[in-house]
């Protein structure tokens, strides 16, 4: 990985008492070149190699740190300050009052059964899931499974208007005493018009807490594009990323993190309803350096 | 000439940016300016309005390099398996193949091999209906190598000429799927020799730099015979996809545009490259 990289590139520091700006130009090719192979933004990567290089210069080398290790924890530091932080306060929703959570993304994100992860997380709530895809085939019946394997009541109006399904859902939610109602939405481009107004028709008639924006851990330099879309349009509040149990090294984290603002707040990491857990910054940095 | 050597660099790098953000990767990218770099220091290729049609035209040409014709007319009938991690499009994509062979007169047959998925049978079973293409299905957690052996001898009964066979999602990296994958190809083998005739990997276009992973370690366990690419239609270039046919060599059959089953396409290089740079 990255770390190995730098031993070869920062050897020639060895002996320096500080990081200068000529000792660690080769290692932060060597951090551009990493951090584009693990998909983070274009742009995104020639900032972040620069506010690195700017922390670096003139870092004193303390007596026993090797300078490639130094570089590294720099970097390292650098992207979990980017990712939100070291210690993000983990996603909690309080028993007293009801939560309503908007679920959106591309084609195939992986809403649906992230849908049925939340409702398992949250059990306590006796959460409702809301099918408000009336477009793809199928799409009922899997969140209706889906709710049957995360013990969570369900709501569906086959293909009535997605407003409609939100409205009626939050009515079925209060008349059984659900604290949690998670409205499954239909995949979509971010340059899809329509698609993206009914979107916005929908979070009006439903008034979500938390609009979750669902995208693939494996997704490349369009990240940046479709999350800045998504948040424009919906002013998301978190975001998860899902199929992290890949091997994709995940840069669309960084790149969705910058250009949002908005917290990661989960990792997607399998196909059954137990594959969540709260993101940690720390160790999808690790993975984004290799 | 003063100035020449900036003006250099900076073309390289305009167009470095754009192959980057299209996500043909760095070492991909750095190996396609390493073959126009001589055209711009002798300034043969002086803007970056011609440096872009002279990498156009490379890429379509190196593409066009890997076109082959489809085994669609097996006897007693072909079969096609089609692969691919989560959510990509494999379910729509068999629905779509259907339907354009169908037009061409094809008898075609549906195999639901994805018998873990929540409405899984269930949604490749609407477009079977949608197309009045039968749809062979087992119970709920059947093997799916045991569904396409049943479908392997239906297809064989009802005279169809082409059985197409859409698997579960699964993360490469996933040794006992990979496996799992591994043996309905065997099972098929063992029942029809030469089957299966294709074999696609199916590539969300938005995919990163893991689509060569995924790529490399479906090609090990199936002996890939193509590529599709999906969700075209979308913002992403698909750029991953080049490195990936350089590399490995399969040609990419078909391009996903939508989510209708007419959004189907055959792959065009010209277009294909010429998308990049837009
Ligand atoms: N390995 C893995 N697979 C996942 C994860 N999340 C979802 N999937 C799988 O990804 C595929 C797509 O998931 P869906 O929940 O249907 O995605 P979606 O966003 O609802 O799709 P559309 O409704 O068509 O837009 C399915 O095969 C899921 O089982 C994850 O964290 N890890
Ligand atoms: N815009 C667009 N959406 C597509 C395309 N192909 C598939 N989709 C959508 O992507 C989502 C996932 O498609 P599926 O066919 O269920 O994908 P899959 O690979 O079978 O998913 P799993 O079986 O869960 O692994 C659906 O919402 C499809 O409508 C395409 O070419 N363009
Ligand atoms: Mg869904
Ligand atoms: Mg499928």
């Amino acid at each position: 990985g990255l770390s190995e990289k730098l031993q070869t590139a920062v050897s020639k520091m060895s002996g320096q008492s500080s990081l200068t700006e000529e000792n660690i130009k080769d290692a932060l090719r060597d951090v551009r070149l990493a951090l584009l192979e693990a998909d983070v933004n274009f742009l995104l990567v020639k900032e972040v190699v620069e506010q690195i290089r700017q922390k670096a210069v003139g870092v004193a080398l303390e007596k026993g740190v090797q300078p490639a290790q130094k570089l590294f924890s720099l970097v390292h530091e650098q992207l979990v300050e980017l990712l939100g932080g070291e210690q993000p306060t983990p996603f909690q929703l309080s028993s007293g009052r009801q939560h309503k959570i908007l679920m959106v993304g591309l084609q195939g994100s992986g809403k649906t059964t992230t849908a049925g992860k939340l409702a398992r997380y949250f059990k306590d709530l006796k959460p409702t899931l809301v099918a408000a895809d009336i477009y793809r085939p199928a799409a009922i019946s899997q969140l209706a499974t889906v709710a049957k394997q995360a013990g969570a009541d369900f709501y569906q109006a086959g293909q009535k208007d997605p407003v409609e399904i939100a409205r009626e859902g939050l009515a079925k939610a209060k008349e059984s005493n659900s604290r949690l109602v998670i409205l499954d939405t239909a995949g979509r481009l971010q340059i899809d018009e329509d698609l993206m107004n009914e979107l916005i028709r929908v979070k009006a008639a439903f008034e979500p807490d938390h609009i979750l924006m669902v995208l693939d851990s494996m997704t490349g330099q369009e990240a940046i594009k479709v999350a800045q879309a998504f948040d424009e349009k919906l002013n998301i509040t978190g975001v998860i990323l899902s199929k992290a149990d890949g091997d994709a090294r995940g840069g669309a984290a960084l790149s969705v993190s910058k250009v949002t603002k908005k917290p990661i707040l989960f990792l997607g990491i399998g196909e059954k309803l137990d594959g969540l857990e709260l993101f940690s910054a720390q160790r999808v940095a690790s993975r984004i350096l290799g | 000439v003063f100035g020449q050597g900036a003006g250099h660099e900076e073309i390289l790098e305009e167009i470095e940016a754009i192959l980057i953000q299209a996500d043909l990767g760095v070492k991909t990218t750095q190996r396609l300016l390493d073959q126009v770099r001589p055209l711009v220091e002798t300034n043969q290729i002086r803007d970056s309005t011609a440096l872009i049609e002279k990498l156009r035209e490379l890429i379509q040409k190196q593409m066009s390099l890997h076109v082959s014709p489809l085994k669609l007319n097996e006897k007693p009938f072909s079969v096609v398996l089609i692969a691919g991690i989560n959510g990509v499009g494999k379910t729509t994509t068999t629905a779509k193949i259907g339907n354009l062979l169908q037009a061409t007169g094809k008898k075609c047959m549906f195999a639901a091999c994805d018998t873990f998925r929540a409405g899984a049978v269930e949604q490749l079973g609407i477009w079977g209906e949608r197309l009045n293409i039968p749809v062979i299905t087992g119970s709920e957690g059947q093997d799916p190598a045991s569904v396409a052996f049943e479908a392997m001898k239906k297809a064989q009964k009802e005279d169809i000429d082409v059985l197409l066979i859409d698997t579960a999602g699964r993360l490469h990296t996933q040794k006992n799927l990979m496996e799992e994958l591994g043996k309905i190809q065997r099972v098929i083998q063992k029942n029809m020799p030469a089957a299966p005739h294709e074999i696609f990997l199916v590539l969300d276009s938005i995919t990163g730099q893991n689509a060569v992973h995924q790529a490399r370690m479906f090609h090990e366990m199936l002996k890939l015979t193509g590529l599709v690419m999906t969700k075209l239609d979308g913002t992403a270039k698909g750029g991953v996809v080049f490195g990936i046919q350089e590399e490995l060599g399969l040609p990419i059959r078909f391009v996903g545009v939508g989510e209708k089953f007419t959004d189907l396409q055959p792959f065009d290089p010209q277009s294909y490259s010429q998308a990049l740079f837009e």
